[in-house]
């Protein structure tokens, strides 16, 4: 009844664009704002 | 809503392994108190960001059943399309059978393509949820999974890839925590939101809080959300500057740097520099964004994500409705 799950931490997206040698520019115009997935009409 | 630089793409996400299938197919998925629903990628999906993730192949199941209904799912991060179907969830040693989860259809390369984790694992209130459908808690519950109607997150303060944590489905581990923990109420069952009633900047009362604030707590989030409105006075008392890479300060002053207290249930939780400030390669980094949606109420809204929780064992308590907070080991 009670189960133990080990979390993992894993690399930003930034981290994993410069392993893959992507251009990172593109991620400094990206916008948004992080309470959009608390809106529930967007749901 | 006012869009602003996103910074979260510098920010780390915490993930677990589950099994979807018979024979069970393995997932790392990011388990969500700010969302709902239980998707992964799958086979029907195929933008890059799928072949770069492990896919759900419903063929290769015995105990697939599919729906006929598809859906947009929507995150701080990006949106994705969803096909639903059922089958049996492994987490561990508890099975939970005819679980309903998204298989995803298509993926926008950013971010999906490069997120270390296949999924996501909703934890929130099923009315956020897609109507019509149980999610995973409630099928855990239903099914008689769960010692307890409690699920609760640990960070550790030193994470790496192979522990950063743990998420305990069905109680607590006392050795986790110190102290007591404190209890705030659920003022909305939909997300894990609780009250804060004020904000404090060092010994600074803001008053920001005067006509009541929301505060969503949310693991699938890293940073710390500040409502809009207060960003400017926040940064301008911390001295930090705005650069590329999000609100800076100069690493030698982080240790006078003023703590942040929350008042939650009467009592102060207190966040020192050492735990929002962010030392990203030798360049330190206030580990904040801003919102511009307000609670559903009209409170400003903040999201407790990861940086406040590596400070505070979180207990989500699903048969009271309320939150608990204690000082992490």
């Amino acid at each position: 009844g009670m189960v133990r799950i080990p979390l993992r931490k894993g690399r930003s997206v930034q981290e994993v664009m410069r392993e893959k040698g992507v251009p990172e520019g593109f991620l400094k115009n990206l916008r948004g704002d992080p309470g959009r997935k608390y809106q529930l009409n967007k749901s | 809503v006012a869009y602003e630089p996103l910074t979260n793409y510098l920010d780390s996400f915490y993930f677990g392994e589950i099994s979807i299938g018979t024979p069970p197919q393995n997932f790392l998925v990011l388990f969500d108190p700010g969302s709902a629903n239980l998707w992964v990628p799958s086979t029907y999906c195929q933008t890059p960001a799928c072949g770069n993730h492990a896919r759900f192949n419903p063929s290769l199941s015995s105990t697939f059943s599919s729906i006929d209904v598809t859906y947009t799912l929507c995150y701080g991060f990006g949106d994705l399309s969803v096909a639903l179907g059922y089958d049996t969830v492994t987490i561990q040693n508890i099975i939970i059978r005819n679980q309903e989860f998204g298989l995803s259809l298509s993926e926008p390369s950013t971010p999906f393509y490069y997120l270390d984790f296949d999924g996501i694992l909703g934890m929130a209130y099923p009315g956020i949820g897609i109507s019509g459908y149980n999610t995973l808690m409630q099928n855990m519950l239903q099914q008689s999974q769960l010692a307890e109607p409690i699920f609760s997150f640990y960070y550790s303060r030193n994470p790496t890839y192979s522990y950063g944590g743990e998420v305990i489905l069905g109680g607590v581990d006392p050795q986790l925590y110190s102290g007591e923990v404190l209890w705030a109420p659920v003022v909305q069952e939909l997300y894990w939101k609780i009250s804060i009633e004020e904000f404090s900047i060092g010994l600074s009362a803001t008053s920001w809080c005067s006509q009541g604030c929301h505060g969503i707590v949310d693991t699938g989030s890293f940073r710390l959300t500040i409502p809009g409105q207060f960003m400017s006075a926040f940064l301008q008392a911390l001295g930090a500057e705005e650069s590329d890479y999000g609100f800076i300060v100069n690493c030698s002053s982080v240790p006078s740097m003023p703590t942040l207290y929350f008042t939650i249930s009467g009592a102060q939780l207190p966040l020192p520099p050492s735990v929002y400030v962010l030392n990203n390669d030798g360049t330190c980094v206030v580990g904040v964004e801003s919102t511009y949606v307000p609670s559903a109420s009209g409170q400003p809204l903040w999201i407790l994500g990861n940086l406040f929780l590596r400070q505070y064992y979180s207990i989500f308590d699903l048969a009271n409705n309320r939150v608990g907070f204690a000082q992490s080991a």
